[in-house]
């Protein structure tokens, strides 16, 4: 649908505002590495569809290193505190809507001045 | 700002770049002309000139909303979400969600235009993914239009000075322009030059 001003918008887009298939991962706030916790497993596909982790292994629902290696790597790019942790700031970035394409191509970050960072699933 | 591997450019032979929009989806001129104006603020800053094509038959760049899976292996996801992706040059595919609502803006360049609200701004999205399509990959500047991701109902639509530096490395300047340094608004013409 095409909206041609804001006063032709119906009221219940507002109210919809939280409508976002990733909006689930705000349940995973606070999961730390050694945890598995239900869900996880689809935050892995979304570091996957982005270019943070490579590798053709099935993702499951431990937070294990190569998580925990793409959020540090997510966190630096978009200028978060770099805690490798599911913290309320680095998941608010995450269920914004955003460009389908990848950050990272190949396992390689350009962004965040150049800086190459690497990510393999194990 | 960032490349694609291998920093791929549209060659020195392509700097009038003409661009099509998929005849299925029937837009409206006022949405042609969103993407007129967002064509245009790349070549104020660049070498490069974007004319519309009626035509998909040789066009450089083809531009079409899409919904869920449409043949590239990167399906669309429903509202939010993914909002659109574009190839590296010279390939020349833009697609944007077409389960989105989209906000055609008449112009202005507030930086937040509605509360929260699921409803994109079009000019945004489109250019920054026209960025794509000339080379730029994403950048961490958040107020650069190269950011990877944007909230429902807000509104970016000026090059920010990484933009201007990222995409001037793969082309140049604007000859006929001041580099876009200090380029005065042009958010009030209708149609804006590329078109």
């Amino acid at each position: 649908k095409f909206y041609s001003n804001v006063s032709s918008i119906p009221p219940l887009q507002f109210l919809n505002a939280t409508q976002n298939a990733w909006e689930t991962f705000s349940k995973l706030a606070g999961c730390h590495i050694g945890e598995n916790i239900n869900g996880l497993s689809k935050l892995k596909q979304y570091f996957r569809r982005f270019g943070y982790i490579t590798g053709t292994n099935n993702c499951t629902d431990d937070f294990d290193d190569v998580l925990q290696s793409a959020i540090n790597t997510y966190q630096t790019n978009f200028n978060l505190k770099v805690t490798g942790k599911l913290d309320s700031s680095t998941l608010r970035q995450i269920i914004k809507p955003r460009c389908g394409n990848p950050d990272m191509i190949d396992g390689v970050s350009e962004m965040n001045g150049g800086r190459k960072l690497r990510t393999t699933e194990r | 700002y960032s490349f694609f591997p291998g920093k791929p450019r549209w060659p020195k032979r392509k700097r009038d770049l003409t661009y099509a929009f998929v005849p299925q989806n029937n837009l409206t001129d006022d949405v042609k002309r969103v993407f007129a104006r967002a064509f245009t603020r790349w070549a104020e800053v660049t070498p490069l000139n974007f004319t519309r094509s009626e035509s998909l038959l040789g066009a450089d760049i083809v531009i079409g909303f899409f919904s869920g899976e449409h043949g590239d292996g990167e399906p669309f996801d429903g509202a939010m979400g993914t909002l659109a992706h574009a190839s590296s040059p010279p390939t020349g595919m833009l697609h944007l969600d077409g389960d989105e609502d989209w906000l055609i803006s008449d112009g202005g360049i507030s930086r937040r235009i509605l509360p929260v609200t699921t409803v994109v701004d079009l000019e945004s999205v489109a250019v920054h993914e026209i960025g794509h399509l000339l080379g730029l990959g994403h950048s961490s500047v958040e107020d650069a239009i190269m950011f990877p991701a944007i909230s429902g109902g807000d509104r970016k639509v000026e090059l920010a000075k990484d933009d201007i530096e990222g995409i001037q490395h793969l082309y140049g300047g604007n000859p006929n322009g001041d580099g876009g340094v200090s380029k005065p608004s042009r958010e009030n013409e209708s149609t804006g030059g590329a078109d």
